[in-house]
């Protein structure tokens, strides 16, 4: 697939994002 | 025979819609049991939240492409719907993995990645039928040819008043869940993403100043109370 940048660390998702951790 | 742009385009069609056939217009089972393990039930609030977002949506589609096209937008919807199930499951079974956590109450009792995670899901499925794209984008308002009408990105995000900070939350979360996007759509995303960081996200009104203020004082307010742990 295009080499899309995956910049997202390994302790950071969904959660993090929308403050949910 | 030759890879026309048309032959290409069409190939992406099947190819999504082969996708969802077996994603229902429901949330699955395995999805349905997250939203029973919340602390508070979030279903019923999915459902009636897409409602509006269906009739939002293909009126302004019918709006931008052609009062005829109202069924062509309410088409869309009903396809961003499985996808958007589908891409929501992916992404809960992959938090579950790395949290250890199956209540995700909070998360998905939050109307602002519902929205997100449906804007994102209906982006891609216009990408694929041409009618959001980079290349043309022609301003047409009431011309009949969906793939002039100008419902190219940013215009979602308008349909759904949603900040496009909130938008670029999912995107990447959401190529990951779904590793069966095209390269052309995931590159499309992409270009979602860098028109979001260099431009849309810095306009008057974006809720980033009020982030960044807050994160600025919060620093400032830890120096004040620490100055010797500066040395």
């Amino acid at each position: 697939s295009h080499n899309y940048h995956f910049g997202l660390e390994d302790h950071e998702g969904i959660s993090e994002l929308f403050d949910c951790d | 025979p030759p890879q026309t742009p048309i032959r290409a385009a069409m190939t992406s069609i099947q190819q999504l819609r082969g996708e969802l056939i077996s994603t229902g217009d429901q949330p699955s089972t395995n999805l349905d049991k997250y939203f029973k393990n919340c602390t508070v039930d979030p279903t019923q609030d999915v459902l009636k939240r897409l409602e509006t977002l269906e009739q939002t949506f293909s009126q302004r589609f019918g709006q931008a492409v052609g009062p005829r096209c109202v069924i062509l937008g309410k088409q869309r919807f009903t396809l961003g719907v499985r996808l958007y199930y589908k891409v929501m499951e992916e992404m809960l079974k992959s938090e579950e993995k790395r949290l250890s956590v199956q209540n995700f109450s909070k998360l998905l009792n939050d109307s602002t990645f519902h929205t997100s995670l449906m804007a994102c899901a209906l982006e891609v499925v216009m990408a694929t039928y041409g009618e959001s794209s980079f290349k043309t984008g022609g301003y047409n308002p009431g011309g009949d040819d969906p793939a002039e009408a100008d419902v190219c990105f940013p215009w979602i995000l308008d349909v759904f008043r949603l900040s496009a900070f909130d938008f670029y939350k999912v995107i990447e979360s959401f190529i990951k869940a779904e590793p069966t996007l095209s390269k052309d759509i995931v590159k499309h995303l992409e270009t979602c993403e860098n028109l979001i960081m260099e431009r849309i996200a810095w306009r008057t009104g974006s809720p980033l100043f009020e982030l960044l203020k807050q994160e600025h004082e919060g620093g400032a307010a830890e120096q004040v109370e620490t100055p010797a742990m500066c040395y």
